[in-house]
């Protein structure tokens, strides 16, 4: 498994309260809202998870009923992409 | 070669690196200015851009990179600098812009989470100050500000990613800036603060969900510079109030400048919505930094014209 990031949306009151502990885990970071304080209902929640969890969180989130989808497979390789040194400023 | 190349992040040297071979490349034109250091003491430079002109008495302010993993912002800052210096006299916005203001540009507000987000953990949001006593790190700049301080929508928890930090202002990134902005509020009629992501147009007020006294005009500005980046690059950018549009958020840079008397006060959050989020690919770089100036430009037009 790779880092993922997950779209989730929680449609009751209980499945916002299960995805705030979720969130609050630390082998996720929360994208969107800012803080598991804001999570709310039928709003979709970002969530970055940690790839040793992957297996685990969306196992927890099929349990429970949640409507979730990938929004990127493998964050490593865009990461990597990103601090590729490729300047050739010579300074 | 190398230098500002759109198509890819600079890293906290780099930016250093850039900023000041563009100062000592355009001494007409700019001046850097260092406004303080962060927690860990890295500098805060501002840089300056003017017209080849005398004197003026409007100023625009714009900060980027407050947080630390959202590096499409300072990645527009730099963009910004480069465009309006190169197409100074070339482009008529840019050239009226200039004209008619001074713009101070604050590339990187966070070095040290910025910093942090690139050796360490690419997904760091705040800054990396330490407090005896606690061992979780960093506060969130953007709920520092004293702006209805630590009520609902940030987080006296030390571990909280929306932590306020012990008391307003106390972060020292925080400090420059309001020092800063207090001592030439005179001049500086206009604010933006440059976040990502989820394409948002915002304004005051964050921390409270009563509207400003010109929430009619800041809501007509941001309409209309949404209208102009979804006819000029069909990208889709809601519009609002901050604690309407997203959520309460108290302790914003954005809400302190309007209550300071700078009423013409913004925070765009850059692409994209999801897909990408913090990861935006480099090659969506100059589109997304398109897209923004769009926005910046419609509405600084029109404050000028006020």
């Amino acid at each position: 498994e790779q880092d993922k990031v997950l779209s989730i949306t929680a449609a009751t009151l209980e499945q916002v309260s299960l995805l705030q502990n979720i969130s609050r885990h630390n082998e996720t970071v929360l994208w969107q809202p800012a803080s598991p304080s804001h999570i709310a209902m039928n709003t979709p929640v970002h969530l970055y998870i940690q790839s040793s969890s992957v297996t685990r969180v969306t196992e927890l989130l099929q349990t429970h009923g949640f409507s979730f989808s990938v929004l990127l497979d493998n964050t490593q390789n865009l990461i990597q992409e990103q601090t590729r040194n490729n300047t050739t400023d010579p300074k | 070669s190398g230098g500002m190349n759109n198509e890819r992040y600079h890293s906290l040297e780099d930016i250093y690196h850039l900023v000041n071979k563009t100062s000592q490349e355009h001494p007409d034109m700019t001046k850097l200015i260092l406004i303080g250091s962060s927690f860990e003491k890295n500098p805060l430079y501002v840089l300056k851009l003017s017209g080849r002109r005398g004197p003026v008495d409007k100023a625009m302010w714009m900060d980027c990179g407050i947080h630390a993993r959202e590096w499409i912002s300072p990645a527009f800052c730099i963009w910004f600098i480069n465009y309006a210096l190169t197409f100074y006299k070339e482009i008529p916005d840019i050239t009226t812009l200039l004209d008619k203001m001074d713009i101070y540009i604050l590339p990187v507000m966070n070095p040290d989470g910025y910093k942090y987000t690139w050796t360490t953990n690419r997904m760091w949001r705040k800054n990396r100050s330490v407090k005896e006593g606690s061992s979780c790190v960093g506060v969130d700049l953007n709920r520092n500000f004293d702006a209805n301080w630590c009520t609902a929508g940030a987080s006296s928890n030390p571990c909280s990613d929306i932590y306020c930090g012990q008391y307003p202002e106390s972060e020292p990134e925080v400090q420059a800036v309001t020092k800063f902005l207090r001592s030439h509020k005179d001049s500086v009629k206009l604010y933006f603060s440059i976040h990502s992501y989820s394409q948002l147009l915002l304004f005051p007020y964050s921390y409270t969900l009563e509207q400003v006294p010109n929430h009619t005009e800041l809501f007509e500005l941001v309409q209309e510079a949404s209208f102009k980046i979804r006819r000029h690059y069909r990208n889709i950018y809601r519009y609002g109030s901050g604690a309407k549009t997203i959520y309460l958020a108290p302790g914003g840079s954005d809400d302190w400048v309007y209550d300071q008397g700078i009423i013409y006060s913004f925070t765009f959050e850059l692409q994209d919505r999801g897909r990408y989020g913090f990861l935006l690919p480099p090659n969506l770089i100059n589109n997304a930094c398109n897209e923004a100036f769009a926005g910046v430009k419609t509405i600084a037009m029109r404050v000028l014209e006020k």
